[in-house]
């Protein structure tokens, strides 16, 4: 009753997470890596183009799941617990609690992706939660304030959205939130790179952590997004950080919480290394 | 013959070219990978000339200190960290004010004991590298762990550097814990 860390409840049978509980909020939480598969068009006409470098155009609206369940090991340890996640042979990832940070680190490993399939494969990490957002969520698009986004919305016309996923995707720079105003409770995905976001349904936050489109989508490469290194596909290594708390009450704001740790990651500190063999731990100091 | 506009070049025709977007054709992404490496060489560089002379004393006649980092660290690879058995990790806080950092690098040693520059022992954990990075397609290490320790009240633009042995497991002692 009086803990007052980071708690993370893993489903056993599933092995996906089930809850967060950090600054004395608990969450029904879930997060889980879905794909959507990339249209195939035949490129004469606008309507009619793949998926590819420049356009976001997945062929349904509801994305895949990459895997239902995930195998799982706990290390605890003195300074951090890690869960290495495994969902599948081409998405992993290893869940990071550090001691004295209120923060979740999901260290995703998502690729090689399968190149042998007709359609290609655009990886999100979804995290589904039981906050009521009212087809509200907030990016900080273009680096600069955080803006608000309104599902099927623009605030200056009336919107027909024909393309529903990628209408609402939006750029995050370096955060993603959604807040629930009655429960007074805000959940934040910070990134460590720019990447494309949205919330497609009430309680959820989405980021695409990869992509490979086998089809071009001629607006001008003249080539499939399908990279290969090492004589497979590219495998895309990054972070996203996880904080919830109330938006506001006396004298705290998670907001401010999260600018601490935006600046910590986007200015992270550097870490040099020199020889000290033939230096005694006196010489050092 | 150091040249910080490598770096500045670099990013300036990637942000132009929108480089991450894979808006540009396959041979050219490698191309951006090159231009970037040799910048970021560069800087190394100078990184490490400035902070010669942060470390030294005004009338210290020490030679230089190499400084490197490890760019591959994202996916547990440093031959440095894992080929040396005594080194000093200086961490360099580019914030205006103090911050906490863990430090995490692979490692091939059994054991190792890390030394603040008040000569106190500080807390490390061996952490296992987690099974998909040490199947990444081209990682080139033997390390299967990964040795973690919080560099704590990073002065703001300063640094603060630790002392790293490699020892036999029986040597390390566990460090008291603050209340």
């Amino acid at each position: 009753d009086d803990y007052t860390g980071v708690k993370l409840e893993i489903d056993q049978t599933t092995g996906l997470i089930a809850s967060v509980t950090m600054n004395n909020i608990t969450v029904s939480l879930t997060q889980q890596y879905l794909y959507y598969e990339g249209y195939i068009g035949n490129n004469e006409i606008f309507v009619n183009r793949s998926s590819g470098a420049y356009i976001f155009r997945p062929r349904n609206n509801e994305p895949i799941a990459a895997s239902n369940r995930a195998n799982y090991t706990i290390h605890r340890g003195n300074l951090v617990t890690e869960i290495h996640q495994k969902f599948n042979d081409w998405i992993s990832q290893v869940v990071r609690m550090y001691k004295e940070e209120n923060v979740i680190e999901f260290d995703w490993v998502v690729g090689p992706l399968p190149s042998e399939d007709t359609f290609g494969k655009e990886v999100i990490n979804r995290f589904q939660t039981d906050l009521s957002t009212n087809a509200t969520f907030y990016t900080d698009s273009n680096g600069r304030e955080i803006l608000k986004r309104v599902r099927n919305f623009r605030p200056t016309w009336k919107l027909d959205l024909e393309e529903p996923v990628s209408g609402n995707y939006y750029p995050v720079t370096s955060k993603i939130l959604m807040r629930d105003t009655v429960r007074n409770i805000e959940v934040a995905v910070l990134t460590d790179r720019a990447q494309g976001g949205s919330s497609l349904h009430d309680g959820e936050l989405e980021l695409m952590v990869h992509r490979n489109c086998l089809h071009d989508d001629a607006f001008g490469v003249g080539e499939a997004l399908n990279e290969k290194a090492f004589g497979a596909g590219l495998v895309a290594k990054g972070s996203h950080y996880l904080m919830v708390g109330n938006i506001s009450s006396d004298g705290y704001s998670l907001a401010a919480a999260e600018r601490d740790l935006a600046q910590r990651k986007l200015l992270q500190a550097w870490t040099f290394f020199s020889p000290a063999e033939k230096q005694s731990i006196e010489d050092y100091k | 013959q150091v040249d910080l506009n490598a770096l500045r070049q670099a990013m300036g025709v990637m942000q132009h070219h929108d480089a991450v977007t894979g808006t540009e054709k396959e041979h050219v992404a490698h191309d951006y990978a090159r231009i970037l490496t040799e910048g970021i060489k560069e800087c190394e560089i100078i990184t490490s000339a400035a902070l010669n002379k942060l470390i030294k004393n005004q009338s210290s006649e020490d030679v230089d200190i190499k400084f490197s980092s490890c760019p591959l660290a994202n996916v547990s690879s440093c031959s440095f960290t894992e080929n040396t058995e005594t080194f000093t990790v200086t961490v360099y806080n580019p914030l205006s004010r103090p911050v906490n950092h863990y430090v995490r690098f692979p490692i091939l040693g059994e054991a190792y004991r890390i030394t603040d520059d008040a000569g106190v022992q500080i807390e490390t954990q061996l952490v296992p590298i987690a099974s998909s990075v040490l199947s990444i397609p081209g990682r080139k290490s033997e390390a299967t762990m990964d040795l973690v320790f919080r560099a704590s009240e990073i002065p703001p633009l300063g640094f603060k550097s630790y002392y790293v042995e490699s020892v036999k497991k029986e040597e390390v002692t566990a460090p008291k814990m603050n209340e």
